[in-house]
């Protein structure tokens, strides 16, 4: 028996609309932890893996480890018909081939229940070691959405540079080359809108603009974007879910000529 | 075009 309820159901909205773009298929795996799901796209280049850790749902009950195939964009046509303002709850019994999920108005003179049918996903999962990383850039996820997006627009690749000058994006195709540099800006109003590069060691990697941008569709999750660099692995590209998890994106490098 | 790397290389399956 498995019943999660989240009472800031557009939180579930938003994490689908985040990662249905670079998948189509996924296992959502509960367990007395969370709710959680490790992903790839098809070409095996970008994984996607999200936590929504127990304590955050107002009620959460996972009586055994429990591992449900969806396909993201039904998932998603579902979601889409709770309003911004519902509470979710989603139900699944042990053995089902069906998930249900319902949406309860705040004021409770609307309930709602949609079963979904449940696929078989043979997916293939890697284990992720914690690694230190050769520099850790902060900065306001708007900003490094509308950098991917312009740069998107003149090139397929992005060369990510961190120096003690800051960190920067470049970019060239046919029509031209662009270069946007963020320096260290922790002297802002908000601590959401600061700039913050650590950095142990010079790093410069390439990777490709299209992952890039799919990845900032989880940019209405938070206010900040956390990239870790190091130049013998994937970069990781981190978005916070306040007080509940995070998603994380990890996309593999181009191999440097 | 610049080769793309797969993360199988990286990360071992579990």
């Amino acid at each position: 028996m498995l019943e999660l309820r989240l009472v800031q159901g557009s939180l579930l909205k938003k994490v689908l609309e985040a990662i249905r773009e670079l998948v189509t298929d996924a296992n959502f795996d509960c367990s007395a932890t969370g709710f959680s799901l490790q992903a790839m796209d098809s070409s095996h280049v970008a994984l996607v893996a999200l936590l929504l850790r127990s304590e955050g749902f107002e009620h959460y009950r996972c009586d055994r480890n429990l591992s449900m195939g969806m396909n993201l964009n039904n998932v998603s046509k579902m979601l889409r018909c709770a309003g911004n303002n519902d509470i979710i709850t989603v139900k699944a019994d042990d053995g089902s081939d069906t998930v249900t999920f319902m949406f309860e108005s705040p004021n409770q003179d609307k309930i709602a229940d949609f079963e979904m049918k449940l696929m078989d996903i043979d997916s293939e999962h890697l284990g992720i070691p914690d690694a230190e990383y050769q520099a850790i850039v902060r900065m306001p996820s708007s900003e490094f959405a509308r950098i991917c997006k312009d740069l998107s627009s003149i090139g397929d690749t992005v060369i990510i540079s961190v120096t003690k000058e800051g960190v920067k994006f470049s970019t060239a195709g046919d029509i031209g080359t662009a270069n946007i540099v963020c320096r260290q800006n922790k002297t802002v109003d908000k601590p959401e809108e600061a700039t913050i590069i650590e950095m142990q060691e010079p790093v410069s990697l390439t990777f490709a603009l299209r992952y890039m941008n799919s990845f900032t569709k989880a940019t209405p999750l938070s206010e900040t974007v956390t990239i870790s660099l190091s130049s013998d692995l994937p970069v990781v590209v981190e978005y916070k879910i306040a007080e509940m998890g995070y998603i994380r994106f990890y996309l593999a490098p181009k191999i440097e000529e | 075009k610049q080769p793309q790397q797969a993360l199988s290389s990286f990360y071992p399956s579990v």
